[in-house]
């Protein structure tokens, strides 16, 4: 199963994950 | 000057004769591989996968006597690699089916929510691709790509629209742009999944679709996966404007619950029209948490 985002942000939307990454639920993916 | 010529000449008509066949026969190998490739596409959606996970859905609804449930569960704790110690439940004889299981909810506090960042991840997994939307199309793995407008499904006003204004009809700030992010929930990994930030759902949108593999192998194989594929699109607003948040079903996996919207009925359809879809419109928009538990993938 997947989930996929699709957001708008301002240009300075700085993703803090890199692909093949292992995420857990709550941690952190970007902010502006 | 005369010799040096013909020498030349000669060296020429060798390399022509070298080069011609190469080419031919290279252009030749890799028509073939495409084909070979699009020859095993094909044959793997005509798979029914549909019948098979709804086959697996059914056998995993029914009761396990206690004697079996331990070692049953346990080899799918063991083949899949699952964090037993992080579920709220850890004896295994509790567990009535693999379904229930696998839907398994976590111990509190085992995922603290990040305060400091506006998006946090939704679900355990593997971020297999990242990164700005540009001329209407993601990317469901580095280099393999899928239209945006196929993804989201579009309206009868908006069919004509290219993908390009398409995307840029989504922004309800001209000057923002349009991100993306796919994660990948392995059979072993916690199937429910959360908010990645404090936003407002409007509108689902349901395509009863293929239940292939989301397999990272085969997302680098079928360009577009995710546009065949069983899911539920929920877009919204927040705090920058326009926010959707998917989730895609996959072989086995075609059953999605969402919490807040009990009428969603998922891999119930045999056959469907390509591309066809179901709307549902939140009369009053439902205000959904950072962190918030939103719904869960079964096996079906």
């Amino acid at each position: 199963s997947t989930i996929v985002l699709v957001f708008e942000a301002p240009l300075n939307f700085d993703f803090k994950i890199t692909n093949n990454q292992k995420v857990k639920y709550g941690e952190p993916m970007g902010t502006v | 000057v005369k010799t040096k010529t013909e020498a030349v000449r000669k060296s020429r008509r060798r390399y022509v004769w070298f080069i011609i066949p190469l080419g031919f026969g290279s252009g030749l190998y890799f028509y073939n591989k495409v084909a070979d490739v699009e020859r095993k596409v094909t044959l793997y959606r005509k798979m029914p996968l549909k019948a098979i996970s709804r086959l697996w859905g059914k056998v995993n609804q029914m009761d396990l006597p206690v004697f079996l449930r331990k070692p049953l569960i346990g080899l799918y704790i063991w083949m899949f690699g699952c964090k037993i110690d992080e579920a709220e439940i850890e004896d295994l004889q509790h567990y009535k089916n693999l379904g229930e299981f696998f839907r398994r909810e976590l111990k509190p506090n085992v995922r603290p929510i990040d305060l400091d960042h506006q998006v946090t991840s939704p679900a355990d997994g593997k971020v297999l691709h990242y990164g700005e939307v540009t001329s209407g199309y993601l990317e469901q793995v580095k280099g393999v790509t899928y239209s945006l407008k196929g993804f989201l499904g579009t309206t009868p006003e908006m069919a004509a629209v290219d993908d390009d204004n398409f995307q840029r009809n989504l922004l309800r700030n001209p000057e923002n742009a349009l991100y993306h992010c796919v994660i990948y929930l392995a059979p072993g990994d916690y199937h429910r999944f959360h908010s990645p930030t404090d936003w407002l759902i409007k509108h689902r949108r349901h395509f009863p679709g293929e239940l292939l593999s989301v397999n990272p192998g085969v997302a680098r194989w079928i360009e577009g996966l995710f546009n065949f594929n069983e899911r539920v699109v929920y877009t919204g607003e927040w705090e920058h404007g326009f926010f959707s948040m998917t989730a895609v079903g996959a072989t086995n996996v075609g059953s999605i619950k969402i919490y807040c919207d009990e009428a969603l009925s998922t891999n119930m359809v045999k056959k469907h029209p390509a591309g066809s879809f179901l709307d549902e419109e939140f009369k009053i928009a439902v205000p959904i948490m950072k962190g918030q538990m939103l719904g869960e993938f079964n096996l079906g």
